[in-house]
């Protein structure tokens, strides 16, 4: 009866690309991106 | 035997063009299975960038100086007031570097604590008075960048702040 | 032919030179120019047979030094479970590699032109030394061959080489399509043993989606045809409902894939959807309605269980879904094309085509154990779906010459007496010739037509219903609802054509659905009925 398709880990309802996000064809876990650090203005 | 077709004749096929045999595909894919790539084989070596790079005259060093990513050198500067703001300039000027991360693992050794909302660093100036399972309130020190009402002078420093209430799921 | 004396040597020293300048902590490009400048002056870019041989050899050297010395282990001292997962965390160094990575990219960068090498001659060559290169290893290696190197490099290189913008760098399409050309060389019929890292970095996220967005659908032929290659590898093991672990783990790493290009490249499944249903097994139903469920993302489906929808009236209804995949070349190989053009034009009484046909549809028996079936299925798709588009075609011109608004196909009686003419002819013919299995294949490539609102989609809706209701024999109609519920009843998600099908039949009660015995032929079976009758609402 195939497998429930949203226990694979991506956003099907997402609104926006998943491909950009698309770690792996193993992972359920969407790619890090790179972590964004920023400086609060008020530091710059 | 009305829908879909009975399990596999099964049965290998003779090689065709190049292609092999379904036994010897399923074998080779079988032992692939234990030699998965793994996240890290995707994993690049980060190299910093600076956006903002100082100019320095030609005859300061160009490059940095390897001990700069050597855990012991950070452990060192901690020991010293002038060290540990070492230590945020490094983790607000350094960011996305091992350096970074190496300066935030020597300030949380120190007590120091990352408060995710106001991006800052806390540290406590003595016992909370009230602490339970959601927060601890008291009085703090903390490092802050800090302007002048008259916008005269500003600069980083390290305050005071009594009264204050740190909630845990904000403590990094 | 042997390299010339001493050469594996010479590039070895070239090679050490190069990792020392990438271990400088900071190097700028003219170190770089200037040694990739001296290789072109020792002649070993000018992409000749010294250029194969040199980045042969530095692929091999940068792969041997890739893999630490596993922990020695005696063989029998490990189970063959420990001494996996001791592969499994073998240490690898891919400094040597990346370095190589590396020396491309960067040689792609520097190389100048004036002296006989570009980028557009350079990178396929080395990507076809690559290629042959990971095929010997594995051919050599066998159950030992270690994919993991070979997935670093061309990492290294999707993220270097693939991630500029193709759009705006049209010799970036040149390099994507390099790629595509070797992982076509390299797929997992070739290479069984890289099959996962294949399926790793066609999908990747600098390549599919550059590949898919850039000059669409330019870049699509290529993919397509990567996809392609994925299922022929996987066909005869998912012809099983049990999938060994590998092969299950391979397939949900397909599904996701797919599900990736259902959500962000439907078109691209829109358009294909015929070349991928000839390489998944019947057997193999949610992967394809998957494939079957896409739709245009600038379409709003009505939904199917929206009470008296007219479906007829539906604008999408009367046009004709994009098809590029080729659908008569199965017909013309077996040369039946112009057979069925001339019955279709002329419709001659008593033809022994009909009665011939389903012998046409036979495989040799050798070729039967291969494919896992009696019946040369590809073809029994193209001939449907040929005929189908054939039928439409003149409906629309002969509504057309009438001026007659565009003659909708009704789910009612058959208003249009051709409709039911010459490609109904062959479709009833085929339905009462085969046998159980032949039918269930017949009535498998109707459904597979069964998408989002389009004309196909109508027309093959009304093809199974009228087949439904003219059927002689109880099994016919048995078989058009079991291909129709075992399409319904795997988890989510289901094609909108296959679901408004199946509410036309159990609802109109010209098709006296619910009389039929088989409704009742078992108690779980009628369970079954009333639960997917109400969940179709």
């Amino acid at each position: 009866l195939g497998i429930d398709l949203t226990t694979l880990g991506l956003n099907l309802n997402s609104s926006d690309n998943l491909h950009k996000t698309f770690g792996s064809p193993w992972s359920d876990e969407p790619a890090r991106g790179e972590p964004e650090y920023c400086i609060p203005s008020c530091y710059c | 035997d009305l829908g879909a077709i009975g399990d596999n004749l099964g049965g290998s096929a003779g090689n065709s063009g190049g292609m092999h045999d379904q036994i010897y595909n399923m074998q080779m894919l079988e032992a692939a299975f234990y030699k998965l790539p793994q996240p890290k084989d995707s994993e690049r070596v980060k190299s910093y960038v600076p956006r903002h790079p100082a100019v320095t005259p030609p005859s300061y060093p160009q490059t940095q100086a390897p001990i700069i990513d050597n855990p012991a050198f950070w452990e060192r500067l901690g020991f010293d007031p002038i060290g540990t703001d070492t230590l945020f300039f490094a983790f607000y000027y350094q960011q996305n570097t091992y350096q970074q991360y190496l300066a935030a693992r020597e300030l949380k050794r120190q007590s120091w604590r990352y408060h995710k909302k106001y991006n800052t660093w806390f540290q406590r100036h003595e016992e909370p008075k009230v602490t339970n399972d959601e927060y601890e309130k008291g009085t703090y020190v903390y490092f802050d960048f800090h302007i002048a009402d008259d916008g005269s002078q500003h600069g980083w420093c390290q305050r005071i702040k009594t009264e204050f209430t740190f909630e845990y799921n904000y403590l990094e | 032919v042997a390299d010339p004396a001493g050469f594996r040597d010479q590039v070895a020293v070239l090679f050490s030179d190069w990792c020392r300048i990438c271990e400088l902590p900071a190097t700028n490009d003219s170190v770089y120019s200037h040694y990739i400048s001296q290789l072109q002056q020792s002649g070993l870019l000018k992409g000749d047979d010294i250029t194969d041989r040199f980045f042969r050899i530095l692929m091999e050297l940068s792969v041997s030094h890739c893999v630490l010395p596993e922990q020695v282990s005696a063989p029998g001292s490990l189970s063959l479970q420990s001494a996996q997962q001791l592969q499994q965390v073998q240490q690898l160094s891919y400094f040597s590699i990346d370095s190589y990575a590396k020396l491309v990219v960067l040689i792609m960068k520097f190389c100048s032109v004036d002296q006989g090498s570009s980028k557009a001659i350079l990178l396929p060559k080395i990507l076809s030394v690559t290629v042959r290169v990971i095929q010997k290893d594995a051919e050599e290696k066998k159950l030992s061959f270690n994919p993991r190197p070979y997935f670093r490099l061309f990492v290294n290189w999707l993220l270097d080489l693939a991630s500029l913008d193709p759009v705006v760098d049209s010799a970036n399409f040149q390099v994507l399509t390099s790629f595509a050309n070797a992982f076509h060389a390299l797929q997992p019929l070739k290479v069984p043993g890289w099959s996962f890292a294949w399926l790793e970095l066609v999908s990747h996220r600098s390549f599919m989606p550059k590949l898919l967005m850039c000059n669409s659908p330019k870049g699509w032929p290529f993919f397509q045809r990567l996809l392609v290659d994925l299922f022929k590898f996987m066909e005869p093991y998912l012809r099983n409902a049990e999938l060994g672990e590998p092969v299950h783990f391979l397939y949900k790493g397909t599904l996701r894939v797919l599900l990736v290009l259902l959500h962000d490249f439907p078109e691209f499944l829109c358009d294909y959807h015929f070349s991928f249903c000839d390489v998944i097994p019947p057997s193999c139903i949610q992967m394809r309605n998957v494939i079957l469920s896409a739709f245009p993302r600038n379409m709003r489906l009505p939904d199917p269980s929206t009470p008296n929808l007219k479906i007829d009236l539906l604008a999408e209804i009367s046009q004709s879904p994009r098809i590029l995949s080729d659908v008569d070349g199965a017909l013309k190989a077996k040369q039946i094309k112009a057979e069925i053009d001339e019955y279709l034009k002329t419709r001659p009484e008593g033809s022994p085509f009909l009665t011939e046909l389903k012998q046409r549809f036979l495989l040799p028996q050798s070729e039967a154990n291969l494919a896992g079936t009696r019946y040369n299925v590809p073809l029994i798709n193209s001939l449907v779906l040929y005929v189908g588009m054939q039928a439409i075609q003149q409906l629309q011109s002969k509504s057309s010459s009438q001026h007659a608004p565009a003659q909708q196909i009704t789910h009612g009686p058959p208003m249009d007496i051709f409709l039911v003419g010459a490609a109904m002819d062959i479709f009833q013919s085929l339905i009462k010739n085969l046998d159980t299995e032949g039918r269930y294949l017949f009535l498998n490539a109707v459904a597979n037509q069964l998408r989002y609102p389009n004309n196909h989609t109508h027309y093959f809706s009304f093809v199974l219903l009228y087949l439904f209701a003219e059927a002689s024999q109880d099994i016919i109609q048995e078989q058009i609802t079991r291909v129709l519920l075992e399409r319904l009843i795997v988890n989510r998600p289901h094609p909108w054509g296959l679901l408004i099908t199946f509410i036309e039949l159990i609802k109109n009660p010209r098709y006296n659905f619910w009389n039929r015995s088989f409704t009742r032929c078992a108690p779980e079976i009628e369970k079954l009925f009333e639960s997917v009758s109400r969940s179709c609402g």
